[in-house]
């Protein structure tokens, strides 16, 4: 059931996301 | 004197005793100052006193409606210039202005609103 | 009746004995339970990415415009749970408005979690629901659980 996203990764608990300086960016820099 | 608000900001933000210095550590947000205009032209200046390593930060104007919970400048609100690569900041939009500025540096800050409000 | 942060550490081992993933002719997937679970038990955890709600909304436009499923769980009005890129087997468990589980935030050492309770006895190979419990919205999604109190719509 991973193949439903692309690059999906299964996770056993909760990850908390690191956001980037250009989180809120259209592009990155 | 104009000084970072206490209310006007992501609660999440920490503020000091003398209400010129912000840190932010979850995920990037917004503090307004203690003052507002909303006719004719202002300037406002400050100088870089203190920045961490590996701290960004984005200056500017942000009308009452700017999203708290979003960098200045994310939305159609807000106008910035960031210290990291000087860029200029609006609705996300991410355009070269200057070289970046750092701890020392002395900004301006001109708006320039119709006369009648 | 153990305290909750027992259960819950309990719960890690468990889940992935307790709850299989099938295909389901009308949701693609479903979650189903492989063992019989008492009435009130942790089923399994609704774990992904935790994030502030204002990337919720960007990353949310972000999957539907590359027409990615997007999975997301709000916890309260600060962060919400993407498992869309990184998830468990939660993630694929349908709405129902007759519903056997039920969702819950529950605080464990200072990190909110949201789990999966069961409402009541399920037999094993029984089909895990919950109730999502949408917003009230103008743009209707219509409800395909079938059941007997069905709303017609999930929001």
């Amino acid at each position: 059931w991973s193949a439903f996203a692309p690059d999906f990764k299964e996770l056993d608990e909760n990850v908390e996301y690191e956001e980037r300086e250009s989180e809120f960016d259209l592009t990155d820099e | 004197t104009v000084l970072l608000a206490l209310h006007d900001r992501a609660p999440q933000l920490k503020i000091s005793e003398d209400r010129l210095a912000v840190t932010g550590e979850k995920g990037y947000c917004m503090v307004r100052a203690t003052h507002w205009v909303n006719r004719g032209s202002w300037y406002w200046e400050a100088t870089i006193e203190e920045m961490p390593e590996g701290s960004a930060v984005r200056l500017g104007w942000g009308q009452d409606y700017a999203n708290l919970q979003a960098p200045l400048g994310y939305d159609k609100f807000g106008y910035s210039w960031r210290s990291k690569k000087g860029t200029k900041f609006h609705e996300s939009g991410g355009k070269r202005f200057s070289n970046g500025y750092g701890e020392g540096d002395t900004l301006g800050f001109l708006i320039i609103l119709p006369e009648r409000p | 009746n153990l305290p909750m942060a027992m259960r819950f550490r309990h719960l890690k081992l468990t889940s992935r004995q307790s709850v299989g993933v099938f295909r389901s002719q009308i949701h693609k997937r479903g979650l189903f339970c492989q063992r019989d679970i008492e009435s009130g038990e942790m089923v399994i955890e609704y774990a992904g990415e935790v994030i502030r709600s204002v990337l919720a909304d960007k990353r949310e436009r972000q999957y539907t415009v590359i027409g990615m499923g997007c999975y997301m769980f709000r916890i309260d009005e600060n962060f919400v749970v993407d498992a869309t890129m990184k998830g468990n087997a939660a993630r694929f468990i349908n709405h129902s408005c007759d519903p056997n589980c039920y969702s819950k935030v529950v605080e464990i050492l200072g990190h909110k979690h949201i789990i999966i309770f069961a409402l009541r006895k399920i037999i094993c190979g029984e089909e895990l629901t919950y109730d999502y419990k949408f917003p009230f919205e103008e743009d209707k999604i219509p409800c395909t659980c079938g059941s007997r109190r069905c709303r017609k719509f999930l929001n």
